[in-house]
């Protein structure tokens, strides 16, 4: 299964993971 | 009828089973084949979606997914004998790679009476600290993709690199004004249900102040370490009600409606990111921030394999797919989480939309349709269901 997130942000939102990484929950994704 | 019955003459014949088949196949085939359609803002602007891939796709989509979930649900959901749990959950945890050491009942797993039990454990209490970030990872898994949408372009969203699909496909597209085509009744929940959270208490996500405005985007950041911002008068000790879920049979998204996402503030973007969860992770998932859910869109499409194998091949993967569209807000505008469903997961729950019923039997309705129910009366203030960072939301179960 899958979850897409899609969602509107200041443009300086980063993402602080990449694709392919391994993640748990509560784990930070972004910030500003 | 006995003297009938003795002297009637036996003749033994193959049956064209083969035949058979073949009619049935071809039947099926023509069948697809009418559903299928290219995903284009057709001229009349309803969005519309084409199974797109190699072979091996066609393969998979001329299966009866659907069935062949709900079996393996069944399956799953049937009472296993004590003696067998502990080997068989064991057994999976290998095989898929689950870690055991951190579910609800590792103590003792004949807890879990079958696998659908065990495949919708919870973990220990304090297993996932809440990261304080803006945004954090609502399940456990693998980030597919992830980035910022170009939304002066066409609005599609890369699935993995090459391979892009509409966003308005995936959210489907705002409806005419109400009335319009569709019936909206109101299905109150059981007092119970839900959690019951003071608009005061909610306002408080991990220590950081945040006052309802800032909350729901009216106002600007957190007001970290100070008081809430008193501009917000709400009732002192208000609660949240039990939400009560207005359905609104859905229609198909209609001529020339705005996207859910076309108004972006200024200076703003729209971001994404796509994560996959594995056989062997913890299937439910929490809140991803501290937002209001407003609505929520039930597409009951195909239930393809999502892993990244048939994410890479299948263009259109997760707007094919049944998924729940969540639609709302957070401080900075639109907000939307969309759980996709898969073959051996088919059942997407919420915990707070006891009426959502994904998977069920019957004819699918055509690609695009939805079933939309909004959650109007889950707060007075907040207009939708709130839900703060790490807040458990539901999750996904086998068939």
């Amino acid at each position: 299964s899958t979850i897409v997130l899609v969602f509107e942000a200041p443009k300086g939102f980063g993402f602080s993971v990449k694709a392919g990484e391994v993640v748990r929950v509560g784990q930070a994704l972004g910030d500003i | 009828v006995a003297e009938a019955w003795k002297e009637t003459p036996t003749t033994w014949y193959p049956l064209p089973v083969a035949v058979g088949a073949l009619l049935l196949v071809a039947l099926q085939y023509r069948k697809k084949r009418s559903e299928r359609a290219e995903v284009d803002s057709s001229p009349d602007g309803s969005q519309v979606v084409r199974l797109k891939g190699p072979w091996q796709v066609h393969v998979l989509g001329a299966l009866p997914l659907r069935n062949m979930s709900r079996v393996w649900g069944y399956l799953n959901s049937l009472e296993l004998p004590i003696w067998i749990r502990p080997t068989g959950f064991r057994l999976y945890s290998f095989i898929f790679s689950a870690d055991l050491s951190e579910i609800e009942h590792s103590s003792d797993l004949t807890k879990y009476v079958s696998l659908g039990d065990f495949f919708y454990r919870r973990l220990k209490p304090g297993s996932r600290p809440i990261a304080e970030a803006l945004l954090v990872s609502p399940a456990d898994g693998r980030i597919l993709h992830l980035g910022e949408i170009d939304s002066e372009g066409d609005g599609r969203v890369e699935q993995v690199k090459g391979l892009s699909y509409s966003l308005d496909a995936l959210l489907g597209v705002e409806r005419g004004e109400k009335g319009e085509g569709k019936d909206v009744i109101e299905v109150p929940f059981k007092r119970g249900d839900l959690e019951h959270v003071d608009d005061k208490e909610f306002a408080n996500v991990n220590g950081i102040e945040y006052s309802l405005d800032q909350l729901i985007g009216r106002g600007g950041s957190p007001a970290k370490d100070g008081p809430a911002d008193a501009s917000v008068e709400q009732p002192a000790g208000s609660t949240i009600r039990d939400a009560s879920v207005a359905m609104e049979v859905g229609v198909r998204p209609g001529i020339g409606r705005k996207s859910s996402f076309s108004e972006l503030k200024e200076g703003s973007g729209l971001f994404f990111a796509v994560i996959y969860l594995a056989p062997g992770d913890y299937h439910r998932f929490h809140s991803p921030t501290a937002w209001v859910v407003e609505r929520r869109r039930h597409f009951a499409g195909e239930l393809f394999s999502v892993s990244p194998w048939m994410a890479r091949r299948l263009a259109n993967l997760f707007v094919l797919n049944e998924r729940v569209a969540l639609l709302g807000r957070w401080k900075h505008g639109f907000f939307s989480m969309i759980p996709v469903g898969a073959t051996n997961v088919g059942s997407i729950k919420i915990n707070f939309d006891e009426a959502l019923r994904t998977n069920v039997r019957g004819r699918k309705p055509p690609a695009g349709t939805f079933t939309e129910a909004v959650y109007s009366a889950a707060s007075p203030i907040l207009h939708g269901q709130p839900l703060r960072p790490g807040q458990e939301m539901g999750g996904f179960s086998l068939g």
